[in-house]
């Protein structure tokens, strides 16, 4: 464990409160795509399928029981609890693009042919591209509640920072891992437009919205 | 240097 690492996991834990908390708070999922909440219960359901098989620490089994947990809570707030507040129309995201090519692209480039490893490598390459429908529905409204930016702050800080425990780790351990990698720049790199505006508006104090 | 999946990772 290092400080990128750990400040990594916060950043996320962070992200997945924050938008509960807004969901719960505001009684209303306005702006927030249900469509990319799914594909991040999907990811964390096929990344910790080894919960059942191995125990690495206590800290590992707990962060992932949270991660599991609140992201079934936001879907059930937004289809469920809260749903009479859904954007459905502007949520259009069609997420059989994603699904489909990642389901053969892990088929085809994974470390190991077996049914866990495969459904890892799934949920590696799908949590690159989970944003896109949130992305996609900020795009098609032009903007976004300045809450929901800093959800996605967090959330793409997340993985950049991995990216440099991941140099860390392989400095220090010798040890990289390439799928993760790769995944995690495209990741990274899918944020990056959103980066920019959040630092030249939302921390300036205005709200960010797209020009026409 | 070794590739391979880092397990313990979230």
């Amino acid at each position: 464990m290092n400080i990128f690492r750990l400040t990594g996991d916060l950043s996320h834990l962070a992200a997945i409160i924050i938008l509960l908390l807004k969901i719960w708070k505001s009684r209303s999922c306005a702006g927030i795509s249900g469509k990319s909440q799914i594909l991040f219960a999907l990811v964390f359901t096929t990344r910790y399928l080894d919960l059942f098989t191995s125990f690495i620490s206590l800290y590992n089994t707990c962060m992932k029981l949270i991660y599991i947990g609140c992201a079934y809570a936001t879907v059930y707030l937004i289809y469920a609890k809260f749903r009479a507040t859904y954007d459905g129309n502007h949520d259009s995201f069609r997420v059989e693009f994603l699904v489909v090519p990642v389901g053969g692209l892990s088929v085809l480039i994974n470390h190991d042919f077996s049914p866990l490893e495969i459904l890892w490598t799934f949920s590696i390459y799908l949590e690159s591209v989970a944003i896109l429908p949130q992305l996609f529905m900020i795009s098609k409204t032009g903007e976004a509640e300045t809450i929901t930016t800093h959800y996605l702050f967090c959330l793409g800080l997340y993985r950049a920072l991995y990216l440099f425990n991941w140099i860390w780790r392989f400095y220090f351990e010798g040890f990289f891992d390439m799928i993760a990698i790769v995944a995690g720049v495209v990741q990274t790199v899918l944020y990056c437009d959103f980066f920019y505006l959040y630092v030249t508006k939302v921390l300036k104090g205005k709200k960010l919205s797209l020009p026409a | 240097e070794e590739e391979g999946k880092l397990k313990d990772e979230l």
